[in-house]
């Protein structure tokens, strides 16, 4: 069981290190709270943004936690991958970096799979190959195949430039 | 195997009219005001999928998934989605170039499953999707409010998470 | 006991209905889940958001929700008033429209109590008449007076144009 | 009461050059890149206005919160914030138009509190804020993730908020 544990924790480790480098410029891996004592104590995430000292991720500020919970949730599905993604709203707590850094790396893994990701980020709008724009009309959704120039229209609920 | 076409009537917000969207094979987004119906279409991928927590549907029960009309429009009497899977590889045991997955729910609770147009039981449905490892409890699924959970998860949680993913 | 809960719910209530007209063009009320068992049952937030039907607010979008629990909190703060308010990213889930309407009722309320608001959104910033710019160097946070030129620089992480 | 200024040196991410930033009594707004410190100014106002707990202020324990420095500077001897709150309409009881308090914490786990550069207890501190409604505790402080919180309350949860409140 130790082995088995062992085993998928450090490919996670080996692959959180290369996203979040990516994502941010910084360095980030796991670490074992006790060696010895693997199941009745924790892991740590461990971050070290550009420029700063390493800290546990839940010593980071809110967006910082967020980039490390998406590096975590990537390097995970890197090590057990799927055909197709679904991801709702991931990126809500980055600034306008953080979110383009990681538009580009799913850009980048859309390529080998598909991605579907919910977002109101017109950062992250702008790398994807199709966007789709939904608004209620009626208590009812309607569906759109979006045009760039119906971005701010959508995003902030003015439907009439509608097709 | 990705995602085609998912075709959706009487599901939430979607409305009792078809609504059909086709997705690419790469970097697809969808964008849109609170409220619109954007996780309304995630949601309707899990059901047909095989979801049947309603919590995980955000409902308080599965028949709450049937279009409730507005204040003006009539409630559905059923539920139907379709997604049209890629299957050019053989993924699924079927031989068949895509594989349409359907589901039907009524407000009699009553759920009837399709795979390429031709009913078959539930066990059937979910054993055909895992051979292709698909399931709507799948990590390939991030739901809204997971991240933020995630970030905030103690070390012996993230323990215990890679220990229920390994 | 029960009068002054009853007394306090029912001043929220009537300050919740009013603000959370103003945010959405719909509306909003407090519902005791059993008038008769106040204390062993709960509160609903009962929401109708515009053109839909109403909903306990925990059947609501994440953005709605956000709505909601903001229309709450303002409420709370207008039955109990203080003399300054400090807010840290409260509109983190929300779309540009929900945002500018947020953004114009605070200023409003600015007028009669100080607001000190983080956020990462341009339509926030475009209503306040103050805004500072934060930003890392070298591990310590700098802070400068924000100039709209800036705008995309500071949120974006990008420096090299601060002043 | 308003917030006129706060001078911060060796809190957090601030540094150890004293930090001033001044407020203005209607609308004003802090943004920036995560992780710039914006959160920080917030703490370090409820710091100096009392604030006790750890876990409020984002650390492990209060000595946390003193700069500790970046990879090639050294970490602080110490915190010193001051807030200069408006008392022109003499809500505090102290006659100043304008009331600075100051904390300052030292590594060895010590505080001092001065009101007008005069030193007091944190009793008298506390009181004093108190009488002008002033309180780390306050429902005036909404820090990052509490919406979140409000938005996933149940009813029961709800009803114990406003009892709380009431
Ligand atoms: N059974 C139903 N019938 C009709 N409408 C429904 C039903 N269930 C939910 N809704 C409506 O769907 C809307 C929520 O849709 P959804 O959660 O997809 O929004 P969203 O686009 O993801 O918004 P956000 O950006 O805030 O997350 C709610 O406003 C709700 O009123
Ligand atoms: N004692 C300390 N000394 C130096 N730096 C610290 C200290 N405590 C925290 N920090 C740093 O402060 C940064 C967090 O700042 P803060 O929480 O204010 O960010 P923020 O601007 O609010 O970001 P976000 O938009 O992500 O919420 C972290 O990167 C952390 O490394
Ligand atoms: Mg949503
Ligand atoms: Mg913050």
């Amino acid at each position: 069981k130790r082995h088995v544990f062992l085993t998928g924790f450090e490919k996670i480790d080996k692959e959180l290190r290369v996203i979040f480098t990516n994502l941010t410029g910084g360095a980030a891996w796991l670490e074992l709270e006790d060696p010895d004592e693997i199941f009745s104590k924790g892991v740590f995430l461990m971050t070290q943004f550009l420029d700063k000292l390493p800290r546990e991720s839940s010593a980071v500020s809110g967006g910082e936690k967020t980039v490390s919970a998406i590096s975590f949730i990537l390097a995970i599905q890197s090590v057990y991958p799927s055909h197709f993604y679904m991801f709702d709203e991931i990126d809500a707590h980055l600034d306008v970096r953080n979110s383009e850094r990681l538009a580009d790396l799913l850009r980048e893994r859309a390529v080998n799979a598909q991605i579907i990701a919910v977002t109101l980020k017109d950062t992250v709008l702008a790398r994807a190959s199709l966007v789709y724009g939904v608004y209620m009309e009626k208590g009812t959704s309607q569906i759109v195949k979006y045009r760039p120039d119906l971005a701010v229209a959508t995003t902030s609920g003015k439907q009439q430039q509608h097709q | 195997v990705f995602i085609r076409k998912v075709e959706a009537r009487g599901f939430k917000s979607l409305g009792d009219k078809t609504v059909v969207v086709k997705f690419e094979p790469s970097f697809n987004a969808i964008t849109g005001p609170n409220g619109s119906g954007k996780s309304n279409i995630m949601d309707s991928i899990l059901f047909c999928l095989g979801q049947n927590s309603p919590k995980k549907l955000r409902v308080d029960r599965l028949t709450s998934l049937i279009y409730d009309g507005g204040p003006s429009v009539k409630r559905s009497q059923s539920i139907r989605v379709s997604v049209t899977l890629d299957n050019t590889k053989r993924q699924i045991p079927l031989d068949s170039d895509t594989v349409t997955v359907t589901r039907e729910l009524r407000q009699t609770g009553e759920n009837i499953y399709l795979l390429n147009g031709k009913r078959v039981t539930k066990n059937v449905m979910n054993e055909t999707l895992s051979i292709a490892l698909i399931s709507p409890e799948g990590l390939n699924f991030v739901p809204q409010g997971i991240i933020t959970r995630l970030s905030e998860l103690v070390p012996d949680e993230k323990r215990g998470l890679i220990e229920e993913i390994v």
